[in-house]
């Protein structure tokens, strides 16, 4: 464990309870992709199965079942509880043309090839597009609120620290995982853009809105 | 080369 890993994994819990509490106190969940919240507790479910195989750490064991839970919730709190503002009809990324290739590619391309490890690669596949649908959500309202920003700007700094924390684990230890580094690297790019917006607009004050 | 079962990261 090192310090890029930890605030990185502490900036997806931020990002994730930062959502889960903006749509609570609002009673909303206009702006956010239902679908890419359904695609995350895919990714977790099917990455943490190991939680029944393997024991790590408390931290580890603790961190996972808090995504997942909290991942639950959220897409809970969308379907269900607040679904009458669950904007749906700005969320029509096609989710089954992320999961079906990604899918094919997590049996093509693998560590090993057993039922844990394909799913553990599906949900790294899955996990570095799962936020397409919020990024085209966005594209096609031109617009997000200040925390729904902020979110994706956690999410991202997750990112970009896992990278930093593979850089420093390969020169540290001599620890590298393809796979891992290069969806993560995938993941990140997508990002980009959006902090290029986040940066010149959020952070002086004004919504995030697209260039007409 | 990392085996498969030592997956610490989360």
């Amino acid at each position: 464990m090192n310090v890029f890993r930890l605030v990185g994994d502490l900036s997806h819990l931020l990002a994730i309870i930062m959502l889960l509490k903006k749509i609570w106190s609002s009673r909303s969940c206009a702006g956010i992709s239902g679908k890419s919240q359904l695609l995350f507790a895919l990714v977790f479910t099917t990455r943490y199965l190991d939680l029944f195989t393997s024991f790590i750490s408390v931290y580890n064991t603790s961190m996972k079942v808090i995504y997942i839970l909290c991942a639950y919730a959220t897409v809970y709190l969308i379907y269900v509880k607040f679904k009458a503002t669950y904007d749906h009809n700005h969320d029509t990324f096609r989710a089954e043309f992320l999961v079906v290739p990604v899918g094919g590619l997590a049996f093509l391309v693998n560590h090993d090839f057993t039922p844990l490890e394909i799913l553990w690669t599906f949900s790294i596949y899955l996990e570095s597009v799962a936020i397409m649908p919020q990024l085209f959500m966005i594209s096609k309202t031109g617009e997000a609120e200040s925390i729904t920003s902020h979110y994706l700007f956690c999410l991202g700094g997750y990112r970009a620290l896992y990278i930093i924390n593979w850089l420093y684990r390969f020169y540290s230890e001599g620890f590298f995982d393809l796979i891992a580094i290069v969806a993560g690297c995938v993941q990140t790019i997508l990002y980009c853009d959006f902090f290029y917006l986040y940066i010149t607009k959020v952070i002086y004050g004004q919504k995030l809105s697209l260039p007409a | 080369y990392r085996q498969p079962h030592e997956k610490d990261e989360l």
